[in-house]
C-alpha cells in the first residue's frame, strides 16, 4: 500500500505543471524516502530529476517500494480538477493497475476522488555523477524566466558567460543580437531577490532556449533558481520545492546538454 | 554553428 497526503496540494499541481510540457510519461518511484521521478525528454537532450521527500507530506505510508508508470498529461489534467487550497492524497495498492487521487476542500465539505490507469513503462535510469561545478549562479526565478523569454525573441540559443564580475546572457539571430548582464547583488534586504555567483573558474556555455523555457515552468515552485555550470557538462537548473513556511519538501532539477561548436 | 549534444553522452545508463 502506498499513500501520501499533502495538505498544501497546490504544490503537487505546480510540480506537474513544471514537467508536463517536457515529458510525456514517467515513473514515480515511491520508497520510504519519498517520491522520485527521473526521465529524459523524447529527444534525449534534457533530463528531469524530481524529489518529493516523505517528511514533506503530512501523512506518508509506503509498505514497499513501487514504481508508478504515469501518463503525465493525464495526471496533470486530473490535478487541474483540484482547487488550489485542496488537500491532495495519492493512493495505490501494491500491484495495482490504477492510482487514486483524492481532493478534500479545506473545510472537508467537498471530497472528490479520481482513479487513473497506470502504465507499464520500461524506463531507462541514468546515473547522475556528483559534480563540483565551476560556477553556481543563484537568482530570482522570475528574473531567469524573463531572460529566457526575452532572448527567445532573438534566437534559438543563449550563451551564458559567468565571470567574477557577474553573468552575461547573450543571443543572436537574423534580426540582431541582445545581451543581459546581471551583477552580483551587493546587499539586498530580501534573500529571494539576490543574484549570487559562486565561481571557481569562469565558464561560457551555449544552451537551447526552447528547453530553458520549458524549465522555467517550475518558477511558481520557488522564488529562487540556481544554475550550475562547468565546461562541457550539462547545465543543472534547480528549483527547490518549499512550502508556505519555507521548509524544504524536495526539488525539481533539470539537466540540459550543451550545444557544442562543430 | 553549434550542434546540440545529448544528455546520454554525459550520463551513463544505470
Amino acid at each position: 500500500m502506498f499513500e501520501a497526503r499533502l495538505v498544501e496540494g497546490s504544490l503537487l499541481k505546480k510540480v506537474m505543471e513544471s514537467i508536463k510540457d517536457l515529458l510525456n510519461e514517467a515513473s514515480w518511484d515511491c520508497s520510504g524516502n519519498g517520491m522520485c521521478l527521473q526521465a529524459m525528454d523524447s529527444s534525449h537532450v534534457a533530463l528531469v530529476s524530481l524529489m518529493l521527500k516523505s517528511d514533506g507530506f503530512e501523512n506518508y505510508r509506503c509498505d514497499r517500494s513501487i514504481s508508478l508508470g504515469i501518463n503525465l498529461a493525464s495526471m496533470s489534467k486530473i490535478l487541474k480538477c483540484a482547487s488550489n487550497d485542496d488537500i491532495i492524497t495519492i493512493r495505490a495498492e501494491d500491484d495495482a493497475d490504477a492510482i487514486t487521487f483524492m481532493f478534500e476542500s479545506p473545510k472537508q465539505d467537498r471530497v472528490s476522488d479520481y482513479e487513473m490507469k497506470l502504465m507499464n513503462l520500461d524506463t531507462e535510469h541514468l546515473g547522475i555523477p556528483d559534480t563540483e561545478y565551476a560556477c553556481v549562479i543563484k537568482m530570482p526565478s522570475g528574473e531567469f524566466s524573463r531572460i529566457c523569454r526575452d532572448l527567445s525573441v532573438l534566437g534559438d540559443s543563449v550563451i551564458i558567460c559567468c565571470t567574477k564580475d557577474g553573468v552575461r546572457f547573450s543571443a543572436k539571430g537574423d534580426l540582431g543580437n541582445g545581451n543581459i548582464k546581471l551583477a552580483q547583488s551587493a546587499n539586498v534586504d530580501k534573500e529571494e531577490e539576490a543574484v549570487v555567483v559562486d565561481m571557481r573558474e569562469a565558464v561560457t556555455l551555449t544552451f537551447s532556449l526552447r528547453y530553458l523555457n520549458f524549465f522555467t515552468k517550475a518558477a511558481p515552485l520557488s522564488s529562487q533558481v540556481s544554475l550550475s555550470m562547468s565546461e562541457d557538462v550539462p547545465l543543472m537548473v534547480e528549483y527547490k520545492i518549499n512550502d508556505k513556511e519555507g521548509d524544504s519538501k524536495g526539488y525539481v532539477r533539470y539537466y540540459l546538454a550543451p550545444k557544442i561548436e562543430d | 554553428r553549434a550542434s546540440q549534444s545529448k544528455i546520454i553522452e554525459f550520463f551513463c545508463s544505470e
